[in-house]
């Protein structure tokens, strides 16, 4: 029922989109010939002031660069990884001097800290889960969540960090009978994690007390929907599902985001806006991410979308630059940039 | 769309499903 009910954003052609709605800013060159797996932006504290840095992950080596001006960066701090390759970055919030990464080939392996202690400046790197870990998000207050195996095996978990990243704290969650793909935290309702999962599914725990509090079958045009942003207003949730999976249909053209409407004490959902690409673009979602109102998209053309998720319509496309496509696109945590990365580790800046 | 398909709607539905859940 959702795609009838559903309202589908515009469909501008291409040439109607502004690309002056990306200036870029800043570059960050990769010297080494390494593959860019992620980035972040991220508070660092050094010599007790906190700074807008950047994480760049290749998949032998993960760098911290800290701004000079407004367009120059300088590398600061390094940390190599020669057993498991890394797979994402994983930032929590609320800590300043301390960032996740998750570890693996296909799937994730390990999950480890990375920090400079404040004594010696040098990089180090605590191991702080290892298994057959199937999602991972950080979360406010200095917490990490993580799910472990599948089905009725399946442990969720939450480690609480200090504020210097130090010491921790466990606390385990009731896990529901289907396994976890992606978690969400949702915005406007302290303590409540939602989670998707791979019989499309959306979970609700109270991350306070660790209940699972509602497990809702969304429709199954959302097979293998991803989480990107979810949050609660006037006693309804909003979810930014994407879909790796998405047909193109002639009604709907090409599918990327999908912002549904859950009552989570009823678990009735409906899909209020679908957000697909222009007319005359061609490609389907590879990867994205969603901040405020905004959600950026890599398509499998090499191109990145984005959407204003108010506006309901695409808002600006920017094509390979100098013939590499994009493969990694990621919101600033700390201002409105887009960080847009290349395979060759090259990672943009733009003003949105 | 309607939320009227969505059924009643609560605005502290997060206190009462946590009072209504399993400890």
């Amino acid at each position: 029922h959702s795609t009838e009910q559903t309202e589908i954003a515009d469909l501008p052609a291409c040439e109607s989109l502004n690309p002056g709605n990306l200036q870029l800013i800043s570059e960050l060159k990769n010297p080494s010939s390494s593959c860019s797996v992620d980035v972040s932006a991220v508070w660092w504290e050094r010599a007790g002031t906190k700074e807008p840095c950047i994480i760049a992950a290749c998949e032998d080596v993960v760098s911290l660069w800290k701004p000079l001006n407004s367009v120059q960066w300088e590398k600061v701090h390094t940390w190599h990884f020669t057993e498991v390759p890394v797979l994402q970055i994983v930032p929590v919030p609320d800590v300043y001097n301390l960032v996740c990464v998750a570890l693996g080939s296909l799937e994730i392996r390990e999950i480890r800290a990375l920090l400079c202690p404040s004594d010696n400046e040098s990089e180090k790197q605590v191991l702080l889960k290892s298994g057959d870990i199937k999602a991972v998000l950080g979360v406010t207050k200095r917490r990490l969540v993580s799910s472990t195996g599948t089905f009725c095996n399946q442990q969720i978990q939450i480690m609480t960090f200090a504020e210097d990243g130090s010491s921790k704290d466990e606390q385990l969650l009731m896990p529901p009978d289907e396994t976890i793909l992606t978690f969400a935290e949702v915005q406007g309702t302290q303590e409540a994690l939602l989670g998707t999962t791979t019989m499309n599914s959306i979970v609700i725990w109270n991350l306070k007390t660790g209940q699972l509090l509602k497990k809702m079958h969304i429709d199954d045009a959302y097979q293998a929907a991803m989480c990107h942003r979810a949050y609660s207003e006037m006693g309804l949730l909003f979810v930014v599902l994407s879909h790796p999976c998405a047909r193109e249909s002639q009604a709907f053209g090409s599918p990327v985001f999908q912002l549904l409407v859950i009552n989570p004490k009823t678990a009735q959902s409906v899909g209020v806006l679908l957000c697909s690409l222009p007319q005359g673009q061609a490609g389907r979602f590879l990867e994205g991410d969603v901040k405020d109102h905004v959600a950026a998209a890599i398509l499998t053309s090499g191109t990145i979308a984005i959407w204003d998720l108010l506006l309901g319509h695409c808002t600006a496309l920017l094509p390979p630059v100098s013939d590499q496509s994009w493969s990694l696109v990621k919101w600033s945590g700390t201002d409105s940039h887009l960080l847009a990365g290349q395979k060759d580790g090259n990672i943009f800046i733009y003003r949105y | 769309c309607s939320t009227a398909d969505l059924g009643p709607i609560s605005l502290n539905w997060f206190e009462e499903l946590s009072s209504e859940a399993p400890p």
